[in-house]
């Protein structure tokens, strides 16, 4: 999903 | 990870330390928004609760770890230890306006209908208008101190290199968050006016002051 890999940012 | 998000990082924690150490150093916080850095203090609670709940990688952790620890290292500082340097006269933006309609457009506007996903919205939101009261105080007071546009020049940068980080994603990893790239592009164009008087002035020498 989108915000999954967003998840990785501060 | 890409050079984008790296140095975006590398500046954000620039500005963290150079705004802790600036009040430490000078024992002082004349100039300072207070209210700005409760607003990041709670920023960065809501966003990094996943702490407790996923590892992502050393450097995530640890980063979020130093983030919230200067945040409210820096507003004790602030409010109790030199609460007598602080000027509550000329920070006096009124916050709850931020807080109010942010909190309503994260319940409203979310990728997921979950208290996490809805904390991070929140969080994502109020990020990009956090620097309101200080550029309010600012305004107010007509001036800042050089160490103090040092602080949001970097703070300002951050955002603006992770906006480069999110169109390296885009393409070369087909990502993107419109929460996030809509929140972090009003957030930069915020400190447009102010980079335009950094870049004009402060890199000139001269002192930073309003009216232009």
């Amino acid at each position: 999903r989108v915000r999954d890999s967003a998840k990785d940012e501060l | 990870m890409n050079i984008f998000r790296l140095t975006g990082d590398l500046s954000h924690l620039a500005a963290i330390i150079i705004l802790l150490l600036k009040i430490w150093k000078s024992r002082s916080c004349a100039g300072i928004s207070g209210k700005s850095q409760i607003l990041f203090a709670i920023v960065f609670t809501a966003r990094y609760l996943d702490l407790l709940t996923s590892f992502i990688s050393v450097y995530n952790t640890s980063m979020k770890v130093i983030y919230i620890g200067c945040a409210y290292a820096t507003v004790y500082l602030i409010y109790a230890k030199f609460r007598a340097t602080y000027d509550g006269n000329h920070d006096s933006f009124r916050v709850e306006f931020l807080v109010v309609p942010v909190g309503g457009l994260a319940v409203l506007i979310n990728h997921t209908f979950s208290p996490l996903e809805i904390l991070w919205t929140f969080s994502i939101y109020l990020e990009s208008v956090a620097i309101l009261p200080q550029l309010f105080m600012i305004s107010k007071t007509g001036e800042a101190e050089t160490i103090t546009t040092h602080y949001l020049f970097c703070l300002g940068m951050y955002r603006t290199l992770y906006l480069f980080n999110w169109v390296w994603r885009f393409y070369f990893e087909g990502f993107f968050d419109m929460i996030a790239i809509v929140a972090g592009l009003v957030q930069t164009v915020l400190y447009c006016d102010f980079f335009y008087l950094y870049v004009t002035k402060v890199l000139k020498g001269k002192k930073l002051s309003l009216p232009a």
